[in-house]
């Protein structure tokens, strides 16, 4: 996956993403496609979740999936989900889960109470910075502010938060925590491995596809960010789908993406 | 590109066990497909991790906040799928990156 929040230009944050989804094993020879990925391209849906006649959040999701991996609350926040390859397995989550544990939360319901339960951007970074969670495969979120141009990458382990990334925090106007983050599956702290670097591409496109305002603060349209997204490897056969999502008018664009095999 | 998805309502007025009935009963042919999917790869990986999935999931479900329990039950119910497999499809985030 590639999640990006960056700023837009006019005070306010765009957040867009590819979801890249796979499984080992799950490479079909005969088509030369991920079949998982394939399988999971007709069952893309935007749902929105309304209560009193009123959309309440917005998310791009799986039919038979309750769960959030992409999702905006109108003016509020939005949230995408990266999975995160770097760290060894929250094992005892799931062993502590079957042997009676069962105050943990599972991803995909914790995403959504935070859509439940929180209605501003403090709100749910609280919640996912604190919950503790029965993660096998600890996770990025990337979360975003609709009412100021904050956009973040909330590094989470099974228990504690290892690492945040803010826009803002970083000087160098080429890396991600200026005036833009980008996370694909590994540590922002780390090095990505050579066999699976979107990260360096990505950052690339950002800068070249970024646009400079007479105070020299950088920022990027909708269309800009799409094109980044839309740039191999950041695009792959992996990718299922593409969202922009437009925090206040609380909309998700998604688009079904193929990428044939090179 | 190759298309737009469409947009559908959940109506969280309803109870959650009513919920998805709709949404999953118009869409079971490409949850069907989803799930098979996912099943054969889990096989692939081991043969016991399906019988062992849809063995006690259903059971270990009912520990799971209740209204998500009550909504995918009524994914099952509008699917006509066996409720083991949803759940499987609920927790796959963490099942597979096992």
């Amino acid at each position: 996956c590639t999640s990006i929040v960056a700023k837009d230009g006019k005070g306010g944050v765009i957040h867009a993403r590819n979801m890249d989804f796979g499984l080992f094993l799950g490479f079909d020879f005969k088509n030369m496609t991920w079949s998982l990925t394939e399988a999971l391209r007709p069952s893309l849906i935007n749902i929105d979740f309304v209560r009193d006649g009123q959309t309440q959040f917005t998310s791009a999701s799986f039919i038979g999936y309750v769960g959030i991996f992409t999702a905006v609350r109108q003016k509020k926040f939005s949230l995408t989900i990266n999975e995160r390859f770097d760290v060894d397995g929250g094992w005892v989550g799931i062993i502590e889960w079957l042997l009676g544990k069962h105050s943990a939360h599972w991803l995909g319901f914790l995403t959504r109470d935070v859509f439940e339960k929180c209605d501003n951007f403090k709100c749910a970074q609280d919640y996912l910075m604190q919950a503790e969670m029965t993660l096998v495969s600890p996770v990025y979120f990337v979360l975003a502010s609709g009412e100021d141009p904050i956009g973040q990458i909330i590094v989470r382990d099974r228990e504690d938060v290892s690492e945040v990334v803010t826009i803002g925090q970083e000087e160098d106007k080429s890396k991600s925590g200026s005036w833009f983050v980008l996370q694909t599956n590994y540590d922002p702290s780390n090095e990505p491995p050579f066999f699976d670097d979107r990260r360096h591409p990505g950052l690339k496109c950002m800068s070249e596809l970024s646009s400079n305002a007479a105070s020299g603060d950088n920022f990027i349209s909708k269309e800009g960010l799409f094109d980044v997204l839309s740039t191999k490897p950041n695009l792959n056969m992996l990718t299922v789908y593409t969202s922009l999502i437009d925090i206040k008018a609380g909309i998700i664009e998604t688009f079904v993406r193929e990428c044939p095999f090179p | 590109v190759l298309s737009k998805p469409n947009t559908a309502k959940i109506n969280l007025d309803l109870p959650p066990i009513e919920r998805w009935i709709e949404l999953s009963r118009s869409y079971s042919n490409q949850l069907k497909a989803t799930i098979n999917n996912v099943i054969e790869l889990a096989d692939k990986i081991d043969s016991r991790i399906v019988p062992f999935v849809q063995e006690k999931l259903p059971k270990l479900a009912e520990t799971l906040p209740q209204d998500y329990v009550d909504e995918m039950k009524s994914i099952s119910s509008g699917s006509g799928l066996d409720f083991g497999d949803i759940v499987l499809f609920n927790v796959f985030y963490e099942a597979f990156s096992a």
